[in-house]
């Protein structure tokens, strides 16, 4: 099973929207597919319609030991389902604090689970704290979306230094496979030439080995389009609300681009 | 002396954008303006083209007591003043966790300070912890600003609970005036959709008395506009950068309906 987190600690950049349409343009790839809410806001769950009201049968009643991951997830669309967040999970940054192994609860319940899916999908919420370290601790693959605006590099080397840290003392397999440049302004100056900086970030910092030895920009941009904004409101993926859109052809294009990489050795 | 934070604990929904433009507008329309960067990310400062290298230097060595506000402040403009951040700010949150009044050392920080401005703007970082608390300890008004997409509505009331406690336990003058719409995608059925939707939503929670009292939906709307992300890789204002752009004229707009909103009684 491939698996994936999609992480960025700075707010709105693209993470919800990457693992939701992401997920979904796999699934209709005809990959089996399941989608992890480790966020408290639970944005991909209400993106994709669900929402939660005994916290218990959400992701957070898993981390907690009350529940099993089978348990909770549901069928969100064919070869789709969704393992749903709710607002308690907040509190398991407090709770799992003094934990033993806090960052390999969610690891641990993964493996506890029986069924089989070609590919685990996990959206983060926007921090370095123990939540998105349970996410990079039980996957192998890391997906970093960015905004193509002035900031775009600042923090990155924290986050880089945070999954080399989870690389050395938890998750040896853990992998950087690249950054994907989302809600981009096409054919504006600014956003071309932070793609360029990107880009020559990652070849400077190109190590021989370890956890960022392939890391590389997507050459597919998500471009900026409104119905990807419009989607969540109807409890849609982008291949349900708009299947036309730029939108759509983008993640369906950033899907294609995923499965070539991971098939590479 | 006027005194505002820009609070949302969303991320990347135009808060900096709007602290330094906003501040920015008021002092090329003739006041005294004096910014505070309460965010560790510091990206109002380096909005403004200030890196400060010595944290101490920052609103981090004031809050820890090491220097007055008036030995860090510097001029970013004409009649226009930074209290610039540094990232070891971050470590504040630790810190100050359990200092005697830790919510008022800010507040008490700027009342210590003899120099005479007409409005004071914080930009806070995207969360309801002790920085944002401080700077509501600190202020008088309360801006909001939001983008309008699907799920800018969730999290409100959370946010505005934070308002009524600051305002009943350590501040009773703090006063929401206001929410303003940002990145605003004009034309769009969602942005016009959200925009009613948060209108309503002021008019049912409107109290007789309260710090929502007052609390309604700015008519300025500022636009989504590429030069406004554009300015701070030249540490300048929209006004420096691009006087004749929609940005200019939206945050142009939005600082006399704030001027015109703050002499009402
Ligand atoms: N390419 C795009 N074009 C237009 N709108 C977009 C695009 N990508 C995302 N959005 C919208 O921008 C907002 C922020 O995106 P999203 O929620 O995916 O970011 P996030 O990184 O998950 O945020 P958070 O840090 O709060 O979890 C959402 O309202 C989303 O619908
Ligand atoms: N109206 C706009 N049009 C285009 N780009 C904008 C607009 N407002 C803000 N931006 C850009 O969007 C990004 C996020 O905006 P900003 O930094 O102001 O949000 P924020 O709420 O302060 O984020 P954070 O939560 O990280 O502090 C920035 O790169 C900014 O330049
Ligand atoms: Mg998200
Ligand atoms: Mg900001």
């Amino acid at each position: 099973m491939r698996s994936i987190a999609i992480i960025n600690q700075k707010g709105g950049v693209g993470k919800t929207t990457t693992a939701v349409n992401l997920a979904a343009a796999l699934a209709d790839a005809g990959q089996r597919v399941c989608l992890v809410d480790m966020d408290p806001q639970a944005h991909a769950s209400l993106h994709l319609g669900v929402s939660i009201s005994e916290s218990a049968d959400s992701v957070y009643g898993v981390l907690t030991g009350r529940r099993d991951v089978g348990d909770v997830r549901q069928v969100v669309g064919e070869r789709f389902w969704l393992v749903p967040s709710h607002l308690d999970l907040a509190a398991a940054e407090l709770e799992l604090a003094s934990e033993v192994g806090r960052e390999k609860i969610l690891s641990d319940c993964i493996a506890r689970d029986s069924e089989n899916f070609d590919t685990l999908i996990v959206d983060c919420p926007p921090s370095l704290g123990i939540l998105t370290l349970n996410a990079l601790t039980a996957v192998h693959e890391v997906l970093l979306p960015l905004q193509p605006h002035f900031l775009a590099l600042h923090g990155l080397s924290k986050l880089l230094q945070t999954v080399q840290l989870v690389s050395d003392r938890l998750n040896p397999d853990l992998e950087l496979i690249g950054v994907v440049l989302c809600m981009f302004d096409a054919g504006t100056r600014l956003a071309n030439e932070v793609a360029k900086d990107v880009s020559e970030f990652f070849t400077e910092h190109q190590q021989s080995r370890g956890p960022w030895a392939r890391a590389d920009l997507f050459s597919t941009r998500i471009r900026r389009n409104i119905r990807l904004a419009e989607a969540p409101s109807f409890g849609q993926s982008i291949f349900q609300y708009a299947p036309d859109s730029n939108g759509a052809e983008d993640y369906r294009r950033l899907s294609g681009e995923l499965v070539a990489r991971m098939e590479r050795p």
